[in-house]
C-alpha cells in the first residue's frame, strides 16, 4: 500500500491511498483503501489520514476515522496515530501504520509494525524514515 | 499553517535488499508531491501526484508492483479525499489500470458516487478515456515470486506481507 497526505497554503487537507492489496489474497477481495474512513479521510475541520496495514483490522477500528476523533478530542497528530495503531493492536489484533497531517501542517508518520517507509518535505526540508525512531 | 506533504510506502516487512528501494521511493515521491504545492496547486493535486509516483515505481505494492491475488491477477484499490467538501472517490477491484489513484480521483471529480468496483469501474475508465494496459506490465518477477511461495499450504501470507505481531 501506498499512501499520501497534504496540506496547501489555502489550508485545504487531502489524503490519497492506493494498493495492491494482501499476498494470495481471494478474487474479488477488498481491503480498507477504498472504505471511506479505514483507508483515509479528510476533514479541513480537523485533518487528514493515509493508513496502511492490516486491511481487515483496520476495517474492524475504522482508523482514519478514529485518529480524526482523537485529534478532534484534543490529542496531538502524534499521539493521535499513536492511539488508533494501540486500538487497532489490541482490539483487532493488527499491525500498520499512518501518516496524519492537521490545517496547521502539525504531521505524523507512525507505524505498529516493524518498518514502514515514509518522507515528509515541509519548508523545504526532506524528512525521511524506515525504522521507529528515524 | 505551513503547507506540508508526507507519504507512506506501505507497513510491514521490508526486506533489507529493499529498503534503499524503499527510501529512495518515498523521497522521490514527496518532492514530487511539494513541487506541485510549491507551484500553487492544491493538496488534492499533490497527494494525487505523489501516489501516482509511487503507483509506478515496481518497488512498492500498488499499480506497478502491486501483490498478486489467489489466481495470480493484479486486482487494485484506490482511494482520494479532499477535506474541504468532504469529496471522495473510490475505486476497488479493478484491473487493468496503471494509475487506480487517477482513476479514484475522477470518480470523486465526475460522479456523484463514491466508489465504483471491478468491471463497472472498468467500463467508467473507458468512459474517461484511461487507457488500458496489460496486467503483464503492472507484475513484477519480485511479486511473482511472492506469488508463489504463499501457494505453499503452510505459508501464512498475512505475516510475510505484516510481519509476526510482537
Amino acid at each position: 500500500t501506498v499512501g499520501a497526505v497534504a496540506v496547501d497554503s489555502q489550508g485545504n487537507v487531502a489524503c490519497a491511498t492506493s494498493t495492491g492489496g494482501i499476498l494470495n489474497k481471494m478474487e474479488g477481495r477488498v481491503g480498507d483503501t477504498p472504505c471511506i474512513g479505514c483507508g483515509g479521510y479528510a476533514d479541513n475541520m480537523v485533518g487528514a489520514v493515509s493508513t496502511t496495514g492490516h486491511g481487515e483490522a483496520i476495517m474492524k477500528v475504522v482508523l482514519a476515522k478514529h485518529i480524526l476523533y482523537q485529534m478532534e478530542q484534543g490529542q496531538s497528530v502524534e499521539a493521535a496515530s499513536d492511539l488508533g495503531l494501540a486500538c487497532m493492536k489490541f482490539r483487532a489484533a493488527g499491525l500498520g501504520g499512518v501518516i496524519t497531517v492537521d490545517p496547521q501542517g502539525h504531521w505524523a508518520a507512525r507505524f505498529s509494525s516493524r518498518q514502514m517507509a515514509w518522507a515528509a518535505a515541509q519548508k523545504d526540508t526532506l524528512h525521511y524514515g524506515l525504522y521507529e525512531g528515524e | 499553517m505551513l503547507p506540508v506533504v508526507v507519504v507512506h510506502g506501505g507497513a510491514g516487512h521490508i526486506p533489507k535488499e529493499r529498503s534503499e528501494l524503499s527510501t529512495s521511493g518515498v523521497t522521490s515521491a514527496v518532492r514530487a508531491g511539494y513541487a506541485v504545492l510549491r507551484g500553487g496547486g492544491s493538496s488534492m493535486d499533490a497527494v494525487v501526484e505523489a501516489v501516482t509516483y509511487l503507483e509506478n515505481n515496481p518497488a512498492f505494492n500498488a499499480g506497478c508492483g502491486s501483490v498478486l491475488n489467489v489466481k495470480g491477477d493484479v486486482e487494485m484499490d484506490a482511494f482520494v479525499m479532499e477535506g474541504k467538501t468532504l469529496g471522495s472517490g473510490a475505486v476497488s477491484a479493478v484491473r487493468n489500470i496503471a494509475n487506480p489513484i487517477q482513476l479514484a480521483r475522477l470518480v470523486m471529480d465526475k460522479t456523484s458516487h463514491l466508489c465504483l468496483t471491478a468491471e463497472g469501474a472498468k467500463q467508467f475508465a473507458r468512459s474517461m478515456g484511461v487507457p488500458e494496459v496489460p496486467q503483464e506490465s503492472l507484475i513484477t518477477e519480485y511479486s511473482r515470486m511472492r506469488w508463489r511461495k504463499n501457494l505453499a499450504p503452510d505459508a501464512n501470507p498475512v505475516e510475510c506481507q505484516m510481519g509476526k505481531m510482537g
